[in-house]
């Protein structure tokens, strides 16, 4: 932030949120690179960094998802200054370096980019994309319902005027299909994060069952560690456990898709607050939210840097 | 853009089954336009719903007879994304 103009304590328009990611690529030409993944339902381009120290294409991998709900503001903002951290302390922090000596780092700030613009010019409170149902006035499906994982099951509508409906079939939503194919076609990815707000939880397969994942011992032990790192720095205290018992039945979820294909380390980050402010966190709060966060973040990272398969 | 004067938002604790079941179906009145910000879940997690001003009283009367304990958490929507906005225009003038 002080050698440059984006301020990481305030929340953007899109455009400057693609701005910094390129500018955070021409500065660190040698670990960071800007990816285009695909385009949203109204053509917008949808970026990813990848952080890599080199060593093939088909390194083990990270994904960090965030932005997939548009008015989870909070989530995008700690996502873009998670970038900056990264690229910040490399080669300065033990931890992340060494993290990155062993894996890739794909960081995905925007997931709905068209949702985040409509939130930005017309509804601060959507939550959906912006594709067209054809029969219906309205518009856009969850995208976080809309992953082949027990698609179209408990915890989503077939009304497309639902804040939960599931799409007209698996991956029907391009900003999911994007995400599917990217990974699919990379095939060597061991962890998967999304970030989300609010409520303070960290959560772990499965949403759309109430039957314990394989990994739920694992992955109940790295989310506790995880939470606690987080609460070290300002005591915020995060709920930790499965999704569907944790806070409710969700189906076709990309945390649920990814553990289902073999990401093993799949977590959600629901991040502050509890509801005082809900999905209208003030910007205030952004670097003290990304700051813990990226302690949790860092936990997971490290277990999956010792535990790779 | 949408303004949201006068809209507010409800936490509601809900301690049952029942409960949630009444709860689920004033969230499904379709002329409520009621709008779920956290969906009803396990018995030990409150509900948060956006209620728009004009149906404050009509939504009041319903948890207030269902014997629905609740809060407002938000008072005042609008105000909150006044001051969000004004915020971004002066971090952009900046």
């Amino acid at each position: 932030e002080r050698s440059g103009d984006f301020n990481y304590g305030a929340y953007h328009p899109l455009e400057a949120i693609y701005h910094e990611m390129d500018s955070i690529a021409t500065d660190f030409p040698e670990l960071v690179s800007r990816v285009k993944i695909g385009e949203t339902f109204e053509k917008r381009p949808m970026y990813v960094l990848k952080f890599s120290t080199g060593g093939g294409k088909k390194r083990p991998a990270i994904w960090l998802n965030a932005g997939i709900h548009a008015r989870e503001w909070i989530s995008q903002a700690t996502a873009i200054w998670t970038a900056r951290k990264i690229v910040t302390d490399y080669k300065k922090d033990p931890a992340i370096t060494s993290i990155l000596k062993k894996v890739d780092i794909f960081l995905l700030p925007v997931a709905n980019p068209d949702g985040y613009v409509y939130t930005q010019s017309q509804n601060r409170l959507w939550r959906k994309t912006r594709s067209r149902n054809p029969g219906s006035r309205c518009v856009g499906a969850d995208p976080n319902r809309n992953w082949n994982a027990s698609f179209a099951g408990e915890g989503t509508s077939d009304n497309p005027c639902s804040e939960v409906y599931h799409g007209s079939h698996p991956n029907s939503e391009v900003e999911v299909k994007s995400v599917v194919d990217f990974i699919q076609k990379h095939g060597n990815f061991k962890c998967f994060i999304d970030l989300h707000s609010y409520s303070q939880l960290l959560m772990y397969p499965y949403g759309y069952t109430v039957k314990k994942a394989p990994d739920a011992e694992e992955l109940d032990d790295v989310a506790r560690n995880a939470a606690q790192a987080l609460a070290s720095l300002s005591g915020t205290k995060y709920r930790v456990g499965p999704t569907c018992t944790t806070v409710y039945p969700a189906s076709g979820s990309s945390v649920d898709w990814a553990y289902d294909n073999g990401i093993k380390y799949a977590f959600t980050f629901e991040l502050r607050d509890t509801g005082y402010y809900g999905f209208l966190l003030p910007a205030s709060q952004i670097i003290p939210t990304a700051e813990e966060t990226w302690l949790g973040l860092k936990t997971i990272m490290e277990h999956v840097r010792d535990h790779l398969y | 853009r949408d303004k949201f004067f006068g809209d507010q938002v409800f936490r509601i604790n809900v301690r049952n089954g029942d409960e949630i079941r009444k709860l689920t179906e004033l969230v499904n009145s379709d002329h409520l336009k009621l709008s779920v910000w956290k969906s009803p879940s396990t018995f030990d997690r409150p509900v948060d719903i956006l209620v728009p001003s004009v149906s404050l009283l009509p939504v009041k009367s319903f948890l207030k007879s269902q014997g629905l304990d609740y809060s407002v958490t938000i008072e005042d929507l609008q105000a909150l994304l006044d001051n969000e906005d004004e915020e971004m225009q002066h971090n952009e003038g900046i």
